[in-house]
């Protein structure tokens, strides 16, 4: 027989297949790999099942279990994508690719429409950018008066809400990001193309062998 | 620069809890 290299893949319960995940993905198998490394040990810093709760979420975001962030629980709730209250592998190896550098631009400015329109009701509306700012102005210890805030909000739907009706919708918000590709900033994390070399220890828990046949 | 003259979006995504960045941070 000749000799020829064939994938074997060994299957673990509690996640989904690297391949599968790959080939869905910008990420290669050993990239999945890794990122399997980093799942494993936030998904097992307070409750070691496999799953990453909320709290888990805000340790690995904070380093503090309990600081609460409006921001992080948005993100959260977007990564829980079968919104089951907990992210599985899956979810967070999809989720993350948005984040990739490849990653196509449509979807990064998907993720952030329905991450800034908290109600799921297809538009971002003023109230929920106001009470975004006062998250934000919260968690940085800087104080605005109410008159600046909502010159703040005058001058943003000013921008952005084109047909003026009250509310940023999906080509609007589109619209807004090409002339303002800063707000993307956030849906772009480099590490991910260096994700082997900050997980080198998916090599030793590979699921993926080569073998000669 | 005066956040007043800034978009409030711009302002929102500086908020710690947007960057995902930590989450590589061992």
């Amino acid at each position: 027989m000749g000799c020829f290299h064939s994938k074997v893949i060994k299957q673990v319960p509690g996640h989904e297949d690297p391949v599968i995940l790959a080939s869905q993905t910008a990420f290669t198998v050993s990239e999945v790999e890794a990122l399997f490394e980093l799942f494993k040990s936030i998904s097992s810093s307070l409750i070691d099942d496999g799953l990453i709760n909320r709290e888990e979420f805000q340790l690995a975001l904070f380093k503090n279990r309990n600081k609460e962030n409006l921001f992080a629980n948005r993100i959260f709730d977007l990564f829980d994508v079968k919104q089951k209250g907990v992210i599985d592998f899956g979810d967070f190896v999809r989720s993350l690719n948005v984040f990739h550098p490849n990653a196509p631009q449509e979807d990064k400015i998907d993720f952030t429409f329905k991450l800034y329109d908290m109600d799921c009701t297809g538009c971002i509306e003023r109230h929920e950018v106001k009470q975004m700012l006062i998250a934000l102005l919260c968690e940085s210890e800087m104080k605005l008066a109410d008159e600046t805030v909502e010159a703040i909000l005058d001058k943003t739907f000013l921008d952005a809400d084109v047909n003026q009706d009250g509310k940023i919708d999906r080509s609007e918000w589109q619209n807004l990001v090409s002339r303002n590709p800063s707000l993307l900033k956030i849906m772009t994390l480099p590490y991910l193309r260096d994700i082997t070399t900050t997980f080198p220890s998916f090599v030793f828990n590979s699921e993926v062998e080569e073998v000669a046949t | 620069i005066a956040p007043v003259t800034m978009n409030a979006f711009e302002l929102i995504s500086t908020s710690q809890g947007l960057n995902l960045s930590s989450l590589f941070e061992k």
